[in-house]
């Protein structure tokens, strides 16, 4: 799966995830890259989300949308409802996987609660960033 | 007023103990080509959802990364792919599934967005829309590698003798 999310210099948000699903999923099976709300979310008074991983996980927690429930509901910053959703909510029901977010502040998120996550990051200064591992 | 990118691109083995310097600098370099094309749309002052919708056309072409070219493949060894987008301006979105033949599945989720009043289409319909809409196809061989081809083989080979090595990266390609 691969999935970008972006703030422009307006302050719009938008999220885009792709992916050819599991290796070995059953034909017909539909995973959450094309639920919105679970593997794709944006929002321009909170975030925009774009995640990764074992996609029934994302579903039911609806991973997307509670990162940006928690910021305009609890008032959390984009980093720790991310770390929330990540390391709390998935890693509660087994859900292997990470996801990519920027915040309306221009503030991003990159958590994964596996052993790596192949992820970037670029702003205005053009530098274009890549990790693989912690 | 300043802008943001950030991006993610699942793309099958990320085990250290089988990762070599040399896949990692192919990696790299795919996910640096998929910032700089969404860079160059926001540092232009162009809109997030075209930013976004740029990078992923990258990541998608480049086989290494498992979406359109680089899909993975299922139980009956063919290969569905899915795709969805979303503007935070007026939450207006476009999703597909059980796609095979547009190149860029992104750019059917983007014309489900822009020219139905859906939001989501699968199957048929979604690729009749691609027709529609003059999205380029590409055929079983343009969409085959050999790497998901063997984690297919390996990971039916391992649900048929019950076992789970716990490669989450392998199932996810």
């Amino acid at each position: 799966t691969v999935g970008a999310v972006a703030r422009d210099a307006a302050g719009n948000l938008a999220a885009a995830t792709s992916t050819g699903g599991r290796t070995a999923k059953l034909a017909g099976r539909i995973g959450d890259t094309p639920i919105l709300g679970a593997g794709t979310f944006a929002d321009n008074a909170s975030c925009a989300v774009s995640c990764t991983g074992h996609g029934e996980s994302f579903m039911r927690r609806v991973t997307a949308h509670e990162l940006s429930a928690r910021m305009r509901h609890r008032g959390e910053d984009l980093r720790t409802a991310a770390d929330q959703v990540v390391m709390g909510d998935l890693a509660e029901i087994g859900g292997a996987g990470g996801l990519v977010a920027v915040g309306a502040d221009g503030s991003f998120a990159l958590p994964f609660n596996c052993e790596g996550m192949y992820r970037g990051h670029i702003g205005p200064d053009g530098m274009a960033w890549t990790g693989i591992y912690r | 007023s300043s802008f943001t990118l950030a991006l993610h691109g699942g793309a099958g083995t990320i085990l250290r103990a089988t990762m070599t310097e040399a896949r990692e600098a192919e990696y790299r370099a795919g996910l640096a080509r998929a910032l700089h094309a969404g860079y160059a749309v926001l540092a232009a002052g162009g809109l997030a959802l075209d930013a976004v919708t740029a990078s992923v056309c990258v990541l998608e072409d480049e086989p290494l990364f498992n979406a359109g070219r680089g899909a993975v493949f299922n139980t009956a060894g063919t290969q569905e792919m899915e795709a969805s987008l979303m503007d935070g301006r007026d939450w207006r979105a476009g999703a597909v599934t059980m796609l095979f033949g547009p190149k860029n599945p992104i750019l059917v989720a983007r014309a489900v967005m822009e020219r139905t009043e859906h939001v989501c289409l699968s199957g048929d319909a979604a690729a009749r829309l691609a027709e529609e809409a003059g999205l380029p196809f590409g055929d079983t061989d343009y969409f085959f590698t050999q790497a998901r081809w063997d984690a297919l083989a390996e990971t039916l080979r391992l649900n048929a003798e019950g076992v789970d090595d716990g490669d989450e990266s392998r199932k996810h390609g």
